[in-house]
């Protein structure tokens, strides 16, 4: 099972920690020259057991990007990348001989967007970059740091975050409410969108378990506590129900709209 | 006693809610829109009783710096806003009927340069804007929501900071050790640099008191408290030791070097 995961966000935002805690296991990548002149993107592909599933995981990080003083194009490479994979893809379904049940099937599943936690609201970067993404692929916005904020700053900073969206007409991923097996699961787990989300491979001691945890001299911020914050809904959501949608809706949606203006051309 | 600070950091950095907690007063100023397409300067000046000195202090806002999609012009706004103060105190200065004695001086005594705490390193934007104001005002950079930060990360973070500092030739202030009266306390406080900030105006009971905090779900972080952070530093040595050294700074050093280059032109 294939499954690839984009992430966008500025350098320390926490992409690759979050990544880590998702899959809990410490993925190796190069780590990449602070002063990179331009966003790149990497990709690195691993062999996961997850539940009981074999995944061939890809993971695509965008690199330096916010970093740039003039960001204008910094969406630039990573629309490329993703229009690159479906091109690939239709290259090989014209084929007269083709072969796509054995195609490694490298399109973007899902595109975790981390925000900055300021509190305030987005930043230009970001709705400029999700609105020119949020036809190619899906776009799951994350709070990043999310231990950066208080209850009652989250609740509003994720009110001002979908409104902005709203307004700026950009479609995000709501996760699927017609298959009555998972619809209520996934109506509740919308309405808690943007997610907040903490990551760590640190463990700490709690009462008597050991669990994936931040500390600080004034407490412990535990990843998988739902009161801290949202990454055990991540989790569920990403990993464990709805991969298989995510993967449908990009062939069926998103790689749909590029094939038809691509063979209009 | 007249005193001005400058405040830059990107929007949501904590810019506001710091001066309201190194002054303990709620100051008044007009929120300005999300989406202003250029960085903009805005001040205000308050009438404060601190210790027992009426001070006369103006507090500069770098408004929608780090905003734009383009950020390469964003410190020359900032930048204007100093050489103008230098030019109109010169103006003065040069005049055969001057009265230095009452003038309301508004030069830039002290900047207060906010650091968005990545963890990782600072910020191109960081770097260039520095460069270009460190020659000009007296630049205090402080690393912002500290809380944010574990204490390994921060200890890691601070020297990453400093050496990026020293590498690119970045001058900060450094409080002065030649006064024997207050040279033992800078030099220590000159280890802790830069300072790692938090600010709040929320009261929480700790104990039996009412304290400045910040009050997550898995502890209280308290703005006082030195092994949170390093707050009451910064207020020791901006607003009570070092004030009159950082306005003789500007106008000895800083005023002098432009003096110098404006009359030679
Ligand atoms: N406060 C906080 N810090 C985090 C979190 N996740 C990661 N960090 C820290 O942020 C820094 C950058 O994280 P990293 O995953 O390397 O960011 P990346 O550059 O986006 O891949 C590291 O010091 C991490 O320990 C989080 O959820 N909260
Ligand atoms: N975690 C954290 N949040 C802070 C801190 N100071 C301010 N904030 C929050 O960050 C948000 C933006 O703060 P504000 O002072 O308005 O930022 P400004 O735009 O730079 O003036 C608000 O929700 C504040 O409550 C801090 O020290 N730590």
């Amino acid at each position: 099972f294939c499954f690839n995961i984009l992430c966008v966000g500025e350098t320390g935002i926490g992409k690759s920690t979050l990544m880590d805690t998702l899959f809990n296991t410490h993925f190796e990548s190069t780590p990449s020259s602070h002063d990179l002149p331009n966003v790149t993107v990497k990709t690195n592909t691993y062999e996961l057991q997850e539940s009981s599933v074999r995944l061939k995981l890809t993971i695509v990080d965008s690199v330096a990007f916010g970093d740039q003083v003039d960001k204008s194009d910094s969406f630039k490479p990573i629309m490329e990348y993703i229009e690159k994979q479906f091109d690939m893809y239709l290259q090989e379904e014209l084929k007269v001989k083709r072969s796509l049940h054995t195609y490694h099937d490298t399109r973007i599943h899902a595109c975790l967007y981390f925000i900055t936690p300021t509190g305030h609201s987005l930043k230009s970067l970001d709705l400029v970059t999700m609105k020119a993404l949020d036809s190619k692929v899906n776009i799951i916005p994350v709070v990043a740091k999310a231990d950066t904020i208080t209850k009652g700053e989250l609740h509003k900073f994720k009110i001002r975050i979908i409104s902005e969206l709203v307004s700026n007409g950009v479609q995000i991923y709501q996760f699927p409410t017609d298959d009555e097996t998972v619809a209520d699961l996934n109506a509740s787990m919308n309405t808690h969108l943007p997610f907040a989300v903490v990551g760590s491979m640190d463990e700490v001691k709690v009462g008597n378990k050991m669990v994936k945890a931040r500390q600080y001299p004034w407490g412990t911020v535990q990843v998988e506590n739902e009161n801290h914050c949202d990454f055990v809904r991540l989790r569920e959501m990403l990993v464990r129900t709805n991969m298989q949608d995510l993967v449908e809706t990009t062939h069926y949606r998103h790689y749909e709209l590029y094939r038809r203006s691509k063979l209009q051309d």
